[in-house]
Order: structure tokens, then C-alpha cells, then sequence
């Protein structure tokens, strides 16, 4: 039995809207540390890691491991139905053909009640290796989601650079040229406005720019977003949750 | 001209 509760709707809303436009069918794996689901998109190019912890729930309770495969269009349509400030309560049995989702205004005394059609979803699990990153960059997630929407206008490519001291993205595409170049410094006030850089080895790599606006919808979840770069492996993406966290790992693009 | 490269090409299937 699974009983999963959210003290707020909006949590598991912004989750499934962080990741939902660039997969579809998701295996979610439910075992009694939590909820953990992987998804690659369809290109092969982009891969959605996502752990919720048990701390990001009010009440968790998981004696049986389950995985629910759900489609994320229908069940953006269910969450569509819940108030943001509603408890939201996942329920399904050891065997399930169904998710039951459950949403309740305590104030009001209502409550809500849909059940979800769960599907049988062929998909392998990857095995993400432990990766050494060459650089690793922490920004807020509001500015590197600008700069991602910003560029993105103007190539279908983006690339990041990396030497000691400056972070340099680039667009170049037929109708001109883009760069926004960023220095690491703390903010005292609001350290949530830091720019953290370590660097081991300079990088300069190249992504698919539809790959990275869909990684910026992301940015509802966390203030911040970690971004480890290295020159032989995926770039990793990362949202923390209170518990948890939301990852993407892009594969870059190489010189033919 | 860039070759994209997929997932696969680093993580394995476990």
C-alpha cells in the first residue's frame, strides 16, 4: 500500500510540470525511502532523473515496493483539477491498476477524488554513473533561465564556456550573434543570488538549445539550479527539492 | 558542423 501525502498540490504540480514537456510514459518507483523515476525523451538525447525524499512529504507510507506507470498528459490534466494550496494524497494498492489521487481543502471540507489509469511501461533503467565534472556552477535558476530563453532565439545551438574566472554562454545563428558572460561572486544580502564556480579543467561544450529550454522549466522548483559540466560526459542539470531533487543530463553536441 | 550525441553513448542499461 502507498500513501503518499503532499502538504501542497503545487509541490507535485511544479515537479511533473519541470519534466512533462520533454518525456511522456514515466515508470515512478515507489519504495519505502521514497519516490525515485527516470525517463529518457525520445531523441535519446536528454535523460529526466527525479527522487522525491520523504522529508518532501507530509505523511509517506510505502510497505510494499510499487512502480506506477503513469502518462504525464493525463496526469497533468488531473493535477490541473486540484487547488494549489490543496493536501494532495497519492494512494495505490500492492498491485495496481489505478493511482488514486486525492485532494482536500481542509478549510472547506472538500474534497476531491480522481483516479488515474495506470500503464505498462517498457522502459530500461539506466545506470548513471558516478561522473568526475570538470567544472561545477551554481546560479540562480531564474538567471540561467533567462539567458537560456534569451539565446535560444538565435541558434539551435548554445554553447558554455568555462576558464578560470568567466562563464561565457553563446549563441551564433543566422540572423546574428548573443553572449552573456557572468563572473563567480557572493551576495552577502541574498545569497541566493551567488555565483559559485569550481573549476578542475576549462570547458567549452555545446548543447541543443530546444534541449535546454526544456530543462529551464525546471527553474519553478528551486531558487537555484547546480550545473556540472564535463568534457566526455552529460552535462548534469540540477533542481533541489527539500528532499530530493529534480536532475536532467544532457548529452552535448561534438565536432563531427 | 556538431553531431549530437544520445544518452546511451555514456550510460549503460542496467
Amino acid at each position: 500500500m502507498l500513501e503518499a501525502k503532499f502538504e501542497e498540490a503545487s509541490l507535485f504540480k511544479r515537479i511533473i510540470d519541470g519534466f512533462k514537456d520533454c518525456v511522456q510514459l514515466v515508470n515512478f518507483q515507489c519504495k519505502e525511502d521514497g519516490i525515485i523515476a527516470q525517463a529518457v525523451d525520445d531523441s535519446r538525447v536528454l535523460l529526466v532523473s527525479l527522487e522525491i525524499g520523504i522529508e518532501a512529504f507530509q505523511n509517506y507510507r510505502c510497505d510494499h515496493p510499487v512502480t506506477l506507470g503513469i502518462d504525464l498528459t493525463s496526469l497533468s490534466k488531473i493535477l490541473r483539477c486540484g487547488n494549489n494550496s490543496d493536501t494532495l494524497t497519492l494512494i495505490a494498492d500492492d498491485t495496481p491498476d489505478t493511482v488514486l489521487l486525492l485532494f482536500e481543502d481542509t478549510k472547506k471540507d472538500r474534497v476531491a477524488e480522481y483516479s488515474l489509469k495506470l500503464m505498462d511501461i517498457d522502459a530500461a533503467f539506466l545506470k548513471i554513473e558516478d561522473l568526475a565534472y570538470d567544472c561545477t556552477l551554481m546560479m540562480p535558476s531564474s538567471e540561467f533561465s533567462k539567458i537560456v530563453r534569451d539565446l535560444s532565439q538565435l541558434s539551435d545551438s548554445l554553447n558554455i564556456m568555462i576558464t578560470k574566472e568567466t562563464i561565457k554562454f553563446v549563441a551564433d545563428g543566422d540572423i546574428g550573434s548573443g553572449s552573456v558572460i557572468l563572473k563567480p561572486f557572493v551576495n552577502m544580502d541574498k545569497p541566493e543570488d551567488s555565483i559559485k564556480l569550481e573549476m578542475d579543467q576549462p570547458v567549452d561544450l555545446t548543447f541543443g538549445s530546444k534541449y535546454l529550454l526544456d530543462i529551464v522549466k525546471g527553474s519553478a522548483l528551486a531558487e537555484k539550479v547546480g550545473i556540472r559540466l564535463s568534457s566526455e560526459a552529460p552535462a548534469l542539470f540540477q533542481f533541489d527539492l527539500k528532499s530530493g531533487y529534480l536532475q536532467f543530463f544532457l548529452a552535448p553536441k561534438f565536432n563531427d | 558542423k556538431r553531431k549530437q550525441s544520445t544518452i546511451e553513448e555514456f550510460f549503460g542499461k542496467s
